[in-house]
């Protein structure tokens, strides 16, 4: 039993020992914010004398680019910074803050312009942001797209929350709505990172679909051929549940990739501890950590980081992860669908992606 | 002239509240993505090196190697400054890989420059925001050396802090 995630029921739910933490000295990581979003010395300290006990920890961010603003800290900085620093425990982490310097600067453009400037950079970063891609131009995402790819032959490995409204909803004239896909998360050249909660949240039961996850297909790009196989044996398997197909676009770049725990964290911001914080902001940070903590374990054996993980992901077929099965995530309300959206199933499917890291095993998978 | 960007979208979220156009001898930030070079390239050395089964599994580049692979080529690059220069402007920074210019100038110079654009400054919850109103067009002759002009349209999304925290009740236990 417990009362909510914790860093703690993180690694014990991912199998993670106490051995599980980073040593090499040429390893980092980072999250990115980009809403005045700013996390407090303070929270992330006494967040790990609350809850880093059990394994070795840093509690300072190491690099601070950008500047931080006054006053409160931010909820959605505070868990960045507090989670990743929990599974990918005792690695360097740098914090980018992107309030934009001039109001007609555009934060997230100017993170990836800062990316494109700077040589030496974590080998892993998250990010929770994420707009409508209807809400976007085709040609800025194709460009930002781009972006992406940049930094993925650099060997950086880029994970982006799914969003937390599920398949989401446009809702059209004439009572024909479709689902809303959300940019970046559905860059085929990012890993983007669904949701799942306890079975039951108070208990280390298994993993169910949080109904907020975000997935689906995007309206925008192609499905990359990494994932044109697990997404037909999906599409295959489930015909009798899938939302109608006016819905969605069955030949779109598919996401999640992967999952992890979403709801019912704990984090300190402000110097309080807050229960019940969810969303796949949380979850995002979870998996980079893990992420970096498996280039920590490559670049002490001489080998390249992971860098843009999907194509050896998707080969993994599942392997290595918790395929989670039960449960679907939120969509329209309207008369067609109900509020539901895709459905998890055995494999890779458009709630939770492959599922959600069981570390030793991924570990073993990625080492070599 | 004519729309980098046709689809555009110049709708402003309810939550922002416009609080008059900018004087014209306010400054802005513009950022301009030149074309690359090589995309096709890029996306499959990215393949190369990201696939396990490919013998290129790893072998990352750096980012003098990425510059070299996309920087915008010559005329692409002259292009584009001798425009900007063209409307005075000259406080340009670019990054290393030379396919971002980030330019500053007055309200005034960026409407002349980017017809169509109408720049506006809006409030949310005390943060300020300046963006376009209207779509902006450039000149057709530099449509084949820009991607898209950033800082016109895309105000920031909203914040976890400020509305978007999602907590549950005890019920499900």
């Amino acid at each position: 039993l417990h009362l909510g995630v914790t860093p703690a029921i993180l690694r014990e739910r991912y199998n993670m020992t106490e051995a599980d933490v980073g040593s090499a000295q040429n390893n980092s990581q980072a999250v990115a914010q980009f809403l005045e979003q700013y996390y407090h010395p303070a929270d992330l300290a006494e967040f790990m004398g609350m809850f880093g006990r059990g394994f070795q920890h840093q509690s300072q961010v190491a690099r601070v680019v950008g500047t931080q603003g006054a006053g409160k800290a931010g909820l959605e900085a505070s868990l960045d910074v507090e989670y990743i620093m929990s599974t990918g425990a005792n690695i360097s982490t740098w914090f980018f803050t992107n309030p934009g310097r001039h109001e007609s600067q555009e934060p997230f453009l100017q993170w990836m312009v800062l990316l494109s400037n700077m040589s030496d950079l974590p080998w892993v970063h998250t990010v929770s942001y994420g707009d409508d891609e209807d809400s976007l131009s085709a040609a800025y995402m194709a460009r930002i797209n781009a972006e992406f790819m940049k930094a993925g032959v650099r060997g950086i490995s880029l994970l982006f929350a799914s969003g937390d409204s599920g398949a989401g909803c446009k809702h059209q004239d004439k009572g024909q709505n479709c689902f809303r896909p959300s940019f970046p998360a559905s860059s085929p050249y990012v890993t983007t990172v669904g949701g799942t909660s306890f079975k039951n949240p108070f208990k280390m039961s298994y993993e169910v679909t949080d109904y907020i996850s975000g997935g689906g297909f995007s309206n925008v790009f192609e499905m990359p051929e990494y994932q044109v196989s697990a997404v037909k044996a999906y599409l295959k398997s489930v015909t009798e549940s899938l939302p109608p197909q006016s819905y969605f676009n069955t030949s779109g770049r598919a996401y999640p990739d992967m999952a992890a725990l979403s709801d019912n964290y704990w984090v300190v911001s402000n110097r309080v501890p807050i229960p019940w914080v969810s969303g796949t902001s949380a979850s995002t940070p979870v998996v980079g950590g893990m992420l970096s903590l498996i280039n920590d374990q490559r670049l002490l054996q001489g080998l390249p980081p992971l860098g843009f993980l999907n194509p050896r992901l998707y080969r993994l077929q599942g392997q290595a992860l918790f395929d989670v099965t039960e449960g679907c995530h939120l969509s329209c309300l309207d008369e067609q669908v109900q509020g539901k959206g895709f459905c998890a199933a055995r494999s890779w499917d458009p709630v939770t992606g492959w599922g959600t890291p069981d570390y030793p095993a991924l570990l073993a998978a990625l080492r070599s | 002239s004519g729309y980098l960007e046709f689809d555009q979208d110049v709708l402003i979220p309810e939550d922002w509240t416009d609080v008059g156009r900018l004087d014209p001898s306010e400054e802005l930030q513009l950022t301009f993505a030149l074309k690359q070079q090589n995309v096709a390239l890029l996306e499959e050395t990215l393949r190369l090196v990201s696939d396990p089964d490919s013998p290129q599994y790893g072998k990352h580049l750096s980012l003098q190697e990425v510059a070299s692979l996309v920087r915008p080529s010559e005329l692409t690059q002259k292009a584009v400054r001798g425009w900007l220069q063209s409307h005075g402007i000259t406080r340009c920074l670019a990054v290393l890989t030379q396919d971002f210019l980030q330019c500053s100038m007055t309200a005034a110079v960026a409407e002349a420059l980017l017809p169509g654009s109408r720049f506006h400054r809006y409030v949310r919850d005390g943060v300020s925001s300046v963006r376009s109103s209207a779509p902006y067009q450039v000149h057709d002759d530099l449509h084949q050396h820009l991607d898209f002009v950033g800082g016109l349209h895309r105000l920031p999304p909203r914040g976890r802090d400020a509305g978007g925290s999602r907590r549950r009740s005890l019920a499900a236990g």
